[in-house]
C-alpha cells in the first residue's frame, strides 16, 4: 500500500504503474492519473497530474524522468517528488501554495519499454525498443529523436549508435505522445524539467547551437537559485548553465523542443554522480539525492508564481 | 545471479585524454573494441579535459588496458566488476526478499 511503498529502493516498471494507481486511488482531491499514449510495444505513458483542483486555467509544469532507460534515479526521483508534495502538502505552506497555485505533470518513466529492458535484460540499455527495418539494431535516443534541428550535430544517422535520431522526428510514439500533449497545453505549461543521470549538472537550452536564449537572465537566475538549493542540503555542487556549452552539443533533444514550443523555462537534471557508481547509484544515496533535487525543482516552480 | 551473471568480469574504465592527439588514440582504440560508452554517450562527443567512461566486456578488458598503455593515456578502472555493482545495487535487496 502506499503507505509501505519504499522510496529508498528502485523499482522495476510494474512496481511503479502500480504505485500511480495507488497514488491517483488514495489522493481524489490532488491526484488525476491519465495515459498521454502507448509506448512502440503498446505499453500505456501514464502521467500523474497533481495540484488541487481550482481553476481550470491554473499554469502548470512538466516533469519526466527515464528517458533514458539506464539512468534509474530518475523515475526514483519522480516517485520521490510525488510522495513529497502529497506527504507535505497539509504542513508546508511553500508546497500547498504552488500545489493550489501550479498543476505538476509527472511522468516517472517517459521510456517504459526501454525501462522494463534494463531490469529483465540489459541494465546498460538506452533507447526505446523500435526496430530498425534495415537494421537488426533497436532503439532511438528519445533524447534525439524531437523535432527541433533533428539530427544534426550531436546526433547519429546510424541506427546502431546510442544517439540514434531515429528514422524521422517524433518517430517514437513515447516522444510523439508527450510532444502532442505538450504541444495542446502550451499555453499552461510554464516549465518543462526532465530527469536525465549523470555529472551533476542542470541545463537550459540551448543544446543544438551556442547561442543565448532571449530570456537568458531569467532563465539563468533560476538556475542559480535551484542549485544554490540543491547545494544547501549536503553541499554537493552542481554545475549549471546552457547544455551546448556545460555538457555538448546536441540536437534533437526535449528542452530544445519544449523552449521553441513556448515553454519558457526549460531545464534537463543530470543527478548523481559525477562517475564514482555511474549509472549504478547504489539506493542508500537514492535519499539525499531526491532530497536536495527536491528542492531545486521547488524553487523553480516557486519562481514561476513570480514576475522575471 | 541478476541478469544471468552477463556482467562477469566487464569493468568501467575512466580515461582522461589530455591532449588533441590523446583524443584521437581514444577514438581510435574504442573504435575497434565494442564498449559501452557512459560518458560522454558517443565517440565524437570525445574531448579533451573531459573524461570518458566506458564500460568494457570481460574478453576485451586486457585488450585496453594494453592500448592505453601503450600510448601513455592517463586512465582508471572505476568500477573493477561490474556483476558486483549491480548486485549491490540491487541485488541485496532481491536476497532480503528471498529471504
Amino acid at each position: 500500500s502506499a503507505s509501505q511503498y519504499d522510496y529508498e529502493v528502485y523499482h522495476s516498471l510494474e512496481e511503479i504503474q502500480s504505485w500511480m494507481f495507488e497514488m491517483n486511488r488514495t489522493n481524489p482531491d490532488l491526484v488525476d492519473m491519465f495515459s498521454v499514449g502507448k509506448s512502440y510495444e503498446g505499453r500505456p505513458l501514464y502521467v500523474l497530474q497533481l495540484g488541487k483542483r481550482s481553476r481550470p486555467q491554473k499554469k502548470a509544469v512538466w516533469i519526466d524522468c527515464g528517458v533514458h532507460a539506464r539512468e534509474w534515479i530518475g523515475p526514483a526521483f519522480c516517485q520521490w517528488f510525488v510522495k513529497e508534495a502529497l506527504s507535505s502538502y497539509k504542513h508546508d505552506s511553500v508546497m500547498r501554495r504552488l500545489l493550489n497555485q501550479l498543476n505538476f505533470y509527472i511522468m516517472p518513466v517517459f521510456n517504459v519499454d526501454g525501462y522494463h529492458f534494463s531490469w529483465t535484460t540489459d541494465r546498460f540499455w538506452r533507447k526505446t525498443r523500435s526496430k530498425n527495418r534495415k537494421f537488426h539494431c533497436r532503439g532511438v535516443d528519445a533524447n534525439r529523436n524531437w523535432k527541433v534541428k533533428w539530427c544534426e550535430e550531436g546526433a547519429s544517422s546510424h541506427p546502431c549508435d546510442d544517439t540514434y535520431c531515429g528514422p524521422y522526428p517524433e518517430s517514437e510514439p513515447e516522444v510523439k505522445a508527450v510532444a502532442k500533449f505538450l504541444r495542446k497545453h502550451k499555453k499552461r505549461v510554464k516549465a518543462y524539467i526532465s530527469i536525465h543521470a549523470y555529472a551533476q549538472m542542470l541545463l537550459y537550452p540551448y543544446s543544438y547551437k551556442y547561442a543565448t536564449i532571449p530570456n537568458f537572465n531569467c532563465v539563468e537566475s533560476a538556475a542559480q537559485t535551484a542549485v544554490s538549493a540543491l547545494y544547501s542540503a549536503y553541499g554537493v555542487k552542481y554545475r549549471y548553465g546552457p547544455a551546448s556549452t556545460t555538457l555538448y552539443v546536441t540536437s534533437g533533444s526535449s528542452i530544445d523542443w519544449a523552449y521553441r514550443n513556448g515553454i519558457p523555462y526549460t531545464f534537463a537534471f543530470e543527478l548523481r554522480d559525477t562517475g564514482y557508481f555511474g549509472f549504478l547509484l547504489p539506493e542508500s544515496l537514492i535519499n539525499p539525492t531526491c532530497t536536495e533535487t527536491m528542492r531545486a525543482v521547488k524553487t523553480i516552480a516557486t519562481g514561476l508564481l513570480k514576475k522575471c | 545471479y541478476l541478469y544471468n551473471n552477463r556482467y562477469a568480469g566487464d569493468q568501467v574504465f575512466r580515461i582522461h585524454p589530455n591532449t588533441e592527439e590523446e583524443v584521437g588514440r581514444v577514438k581510435s582504440i574504442l573504435g575497434h573494441i565494442k564498449v559501452d560508452l557512459w560518458q560522454p554517450n558517443s565517440l565524437s562527443m570525445i574531448t579533451h579535459n573531459a573524461t570518458v567512461d566506458v564500460h568494457v566486456k570481460h574478453n576485451d578488458v586486457l585488450r585496453l588496458h594494453t592500448c592505453l598503455k601503450q600510448d601513455h593515456i592517463s586512465y582508471e578502472v572505476f568500477i573493477t566488476n561490474l556483476q558486483k555493482e549491480i548486485e549491490k545495487q540491487t541485488g541485496y535487496r532481491s536476497s532480503r526478499r528471498r529471504r
